[in-house]
């Protein structure tokens, strides 16, 4: 089973 | 003021086209360098990037700082008014609460402006770091664009494995599989047709089909397409808009869980 990520998971808010 | 004038305004065209059905609104950022936008769709899976240059404009002014938000269905709207072959000049004053848009036939006996007026916004800005992919692929836009449409006939995500010998493209669904393999070109005489692989570590990563068909809508703005992949981080598929700079899409993967 795969989870669809989210891309704010990836990067930073600035 | 800002005035940001393109010989080749089918380039305006072609971005709107490209990003209009991902993002309803964004903010397209002026400065005295150039324009960028940044905005992820509204499920936060993607991110659109783009960058373009003040030294690809024709002219280009820009005295302030300037964070002009657009409904991009309505942008596209009337981009659709300007002809393939028309110069587009955008212009702005510095507090504006709209945008002009003027386009001039190539023989100068046309000349078509419309006003649009600019939304408020308060987005989000993500930091993207610099990243080392562990494979980036250069193929033919509309190959990936072909790819991409016939695996959704099989299913939801594709598996794309890459090596130093290629890329694999798979898709599995109810009805079956379907698998589709790109050899690394032998010959690179047409670059455009080219298909070429620099991998330092194999990777094999699974992505949403429906994002990936949102973001060939780009394919009429460069020939060839480069895909970006690291292990467990998001795809980057980037289209350079001719001398102007890029338009780069951020996917973040479907992971184990």
């Amino acid at each position: 089973f795969t989870m669809q990520k989210s891309i704010m998971s990836f990067f930073s808010k600035v | 003021m800002f005035e940001a004038r393109l010989v080749q305004g089918s380039l305006w065209k072609k971005l709107l086209e490209s990003i209009k059905d991902l993002l309803n609104e964004a903010i397209f950022d002026c400065s005295s360098t150039g324009i960028t936008l940044q905005a992820m769709d509204s499920s936060h899976v993607s991110l659109v990037s783009i960058s373009m240059n003040s030294d690809g404009f024709d002219t280009y002014r820009c005295d302030r700082n300037l964070s002009m938000g657009i409904h991009l269905p309505s942008l596209s709207k009337i981009m659709k008014c300007a002809g393939n072959d028309d110069i587009i000049t955008m212009k702005a004053t510095d507090d504006a609460d709209t945008v002009s848009l003027v386009f001039e036939s190539q023989n100068n006996e046309k000349v078509s402006d419309y006003e649009m007026k600019l939304i408020d916004l308060d987005t989000e800005h993500l930091g993207i770091p610099e990243t080392e992919y562990s494979c980036v692929v250069k193929m033919p836009s509309s190959e990936f664009q072909r790819i991409c449409r016939d695996l959704s006939q099989l299913g939801d995500s594709v598996v794309i494995a890459c090596t130093k010998e290629g890329v694999k493209f798979s898709a599995s669904g109810e009805l079956g599989t379907g698998n589709i393999k790109l050899c690394q070109s032998a010959s690179t005489d047409k670059e455009e047709e080219a298909v070429v692989v620099d991998m330092n570590e194999a990777v094999c990563l699974t992505f949403a089909l429906r994002y990936l068909n949102f973001f060939a809508k780009a394919t009429p703005l460069s020939a060839q397409v480069q895909l970006s992949m690291s292990k467990d981080v998001p795809l980057v598929v980037e289209y350079k808009i001719s001398e102007l700079g890029f338009l780069r899409f951020y996917l973040a993967p479907k992971i184990e869980d």
